[in-house]
């Protein structure tokens, strides 16, 4: 029997990205079922539901990226087949539209697991891998989010913080884990 | 982030995880995403996982193929993301979230933050949530 599972993030989603957040794991589990339905394999339905949630700005992959700390887009993928344990991924890739389809490049296409930087951008070129404009990528509430940032310094561990552990203003506290 | 684990009609697992980053983040820092092991893995002989969360803490305790050992070992895929993340939690006080299939397409899924958004197909019922506790199910 096929089965796919998806998440589009664990974090402290904002009530303003609840309902889209619902939304995109509904279709990606969709897209990534029909798929398997119709006998395609494990690996082109994780690819699907995956590129789903990329091309959906609600998320934070691919159209929905957020900016770094000099303003630019860095994005990091990765793929396994469970047959072979074979593997491919990118890191710090920049303006590619899809980067879970690069990382399956890098899978089929290559003898390495994980390319990085320049040399990522430079193997999409060499692939023909769909590239956007940093401007297409990020959205306008990731750009509003990044000045605040910048502005009050809000660190990596803040943003993850354990909901039973740490007391924000805004967002009520709910104990122990799901 | 975002992420899927697939089985197929033939048995096969595999894995997807794809992140655009942190805002503001220092330019060059990677975190769990891209690494094998800790944004993911897959293993036809025991199951598949994608990671979420904070990326130091999650690459530091190398969660995903800490998830499979423990189903490895015998533990439900429930079982093992609930124990895998209080690990995290207790041993580098970091959150996440995970979701993770065994071979016979059993599903497990939690999250240590205050929210995550997942989904499942199985046949042709939906399930999906965001807050904790939530489980909602439609036919697809």
């Amino acid at each position: 029997t096929p089965v796919i599972i998806v998440h589009g993030g664990a974090w402290a989603i904002p009530d303003s990205l609840a309902e889209g957040s619902v939304q995109g794991v509904r279709l990606a589990s969709t897209v990534g079922y029909k798929v398997l339905g119709a006998g395609g394999s494990a690996v082109d339905a994780v690819e699907e539901a995956v590129r789903s949630m990329e091309d959906n700005p609600v998320f934070d992959a691919g159209v929905g990226s957020v900016l770094n700390a000099d303003g630019e887009v860095e994005m990091d993928a990765v793929i396994m087949d469970g047959r072979d344990l074979k593997s491919g991924a990118v890191g710090c890739v920049q303006n590619i539209k899809n980067p879970i389809s690069l990382a399956r490049a890098v899978m089929e296409k290559t003898d390495h697991t994980l390319i990085v930087g320049k040399g990522a951008n430079k193997f999409a070129e060499e692939v023909n891998a769909v590239t956007l404009p940093t401007n297409q990528l990020v959205t306008e509430t990731a750009r509003r989010e990044w000045e605040e940032l910048m502005k009050f310094r809000t660190t990596v561990t803040k943003l993850f913080s354990p909901r039973d552990t740490v007391q924000k203003e805004s967002v009520p506290v709910a104990p122990g884990h799901d | 982030t975002v992420g899927a684990v697939a089985l197929d009609t033939q048995g096969n697992i595999a894995f997807g995880t794809s992140t655009g980053g942190i805002t503001a983040k220092r330019p060059g820092r990677i975190g769990d995403s891209p690494i094998i092991g800790a944004g993911g893995y897959a293993d036809n002989n025991i199951g598949g996982v994608s990671t979420t969360g904070h990326g130091e803490s999650i690459a530091k305790v190398c969660l995903a193929k800490h998830i499979t050992h423990l189903m490895e070992g015998g533990m439900t895929p429930q079982t093992a993301s609930e124990t895998a993340l209080t690990f995290m939690a207790k041993r580098v006080q970091g959150s996440g979230g995970v979701v993770v299939l065994n071979d016979n397409g059993n599903i497990g899924r939690h999250f240590t933050t205050e929210r995550m958004a997942w989904a499942w197909v199985k046949d042709n019922v939906l399930h999906h949530g965001l807050n904790p506790g939530e489980d909602f199910s439609e036919n697809v």
